[in-house]
C-alpha cells in the first residue's frame, strides 16, 4: 500500500477508536492533570472512601448470596463487591474492543473461529494497554474517569487482590514515557489484535497480511507524529513481549482467586476468555 | 471453538451488540 492508503487506514482506525472507547487518553490526561475545572474525580484511598465511592461505580453488580455475605467480614465483602464491579466494567470493555476489532478492515472477513481466537488472546492485552493512559505513578482513573483510586490503596488490599494492579502500574508508568497519543494507540491496538501467532488459529496468512499493513501504517504514523523519538516503533513492538507476560500472570492470579475465594463468581464472558487461555 | 465461546461469538455476530452483559 502507498503512503496515502496507510494514512487513510490510520484515520479510519482512529475514528473507530474514538467511536468505541469513551475515555480517551486526551480526556484521561486532562482529568489527571486537573484541567477539567470543577469536574474532579472522587478519590478512593481507603475502605471508607471506597464505601463512599461505590455509588459512583455505575456497574451492574453480580449478586453475592446474602447468606455468604453475612458470614464475611465487612471489608472482605467490600473487596469482593469492588472486584465484581471491575469485572462488569471489564466485560463492557471487551464489548468495546470487539466492536473496535470489527472495524479493522478485513477483520470480519476472517474465519469466524479465528476472529474468536484473536479476541480471546488479544483482548486482555488490549485492555492492559488501554489502562496505561488512565494511570500515573500514584493511582488510576476508574469508572469512566469519575474515580481516582490510589496505588497505595490497591496495594493495601488483602492478597491476592493487592497483587493484581501493581504489575500494571509498573508497566504503565514505563509505557507512558513513550508518549503515544490516541491516534497512535488506535493503530497499536489493531496490531495487537491481529497477532498471527495465537494458539489454534486456522488460517494464519490473511491475519499476518492484515497485520503487516497495519504495522506499516503504524510505522509511518510514528515517524510523522513523533519525528524526534528515535526507535519508537521498535520500542513499541518490544512492549508486546512484556505484555504477554503480564497477561499470563494476570490469568494465573484470577485462577488462584477462583480457587481461594468461595464467593468469587467470575463473569461468564471473562470466564469464556480465560478458560484454557494460558 | 464457537461453541465454547458463545458470548464472544454473539458479540462478533451482532453489529449493534445488544448482548446482555
Amino acid at each position: 500500500p502507498d503512503a496515502a492508503d496507510l494514512r487513510a487506514l490510520a484515520r479510519h482506525l482512529y475514528e473507530a477508536y474514538l467511536k468505541y472507547f469513551p475515555l480517551t487518553k486526551v480526556k484521561a490526561r486532562a482529568i489527571l492533570s486537573g484541567k477539567t475545572g470543577d469536574n474532579v474525580p472522587f478519590v478512593i484511598h481507603d475502605m471508607k472512601s471506597l464505601m463512599e465511592g461505590e455509588q459512583f461505580i455505575n456497574c451492574k453488580q453480580i449478586p453475592i448470596q446474602e447468606q455468604q455475605r453475612q458470614s464475611m467480614a465487612p471489608s472482605d465483602a467490600l473487596e469482593l463487591r469492588f472486584f465484581h464491579s471491575c469485572q462488569s466494567r471489564s466485560a463492557e470493555a471487551v464489548r468495546e474492543v470487539t466492536e473496535f476489532a470489527k472495524s479493522i478492515p478485513g477483520f470480519i472477513d476472517l474465519d469466524l473461529n479465528d476472529q474468536v481466537t484473536l479476541l480471546k488472546y488479544g483482548v486482555i492485552e488490549v485492555l492492559i494497554i488501554m489502562m496505561a493512559p488512565l494511570m500515573n505513578k500514584d493511582g488510576t482513573l476508574i469508572s469512566y474517569g469519575q474515580i481516582f483510586m490510589t496505588r497505595e490503596f490497591l496495594k493495601s488490599l488483602r492478597k491476592p487482590f493487592s497483587q493484581m494492579m501493581e504489575p500494571k502500574f509498573e508497566f504503565s508508568v514505563k509505557f507512558n514515557t513513550l508518549e503515544l497519543d490516541d491516534s497512535d494507540m488506535a493503530l497499536f491496538l489493531a496490531v495487537i489484535i491481529l497477532s498471527g501467532d495465537r494458539p489454534g488459529l486456522l488460517n494464519v496468512k490473511p491475519i499476518e497480511q492484515l497485520q503487516e499493513t497495519v504495522l506499516h501504517s503504524l510505522e509511518l504514523q510514528l515517524k510523522l507524529n513523533h519525528p524526534d523519538s528515535l526507535q519508537l516503533f521498535a520500542k513499541l513492538l518490544q512492549k508486546m513481549t512484556d505484555l504477554r507476560q503480564i497477561v499470563t500472570d494476570h490469568v494465573h492470579l484470577i485462577q488462584l482467586l477462583k480457587k481461594t475465594e468461595v464467593d468469587m463468581c467470575l463473569h461468564p464472558l471473562l470466564q469464556e476468555i480465560m478458560k484454557d487461555l494460558y | 471453538l464457537k461453541e465454547k465461546h458463545k458470548i464472544l461469538h454473539q458479540l462478533l455476530q451482532n453489529s449493534t451488540s445488544p448482548v446482555d452483559l
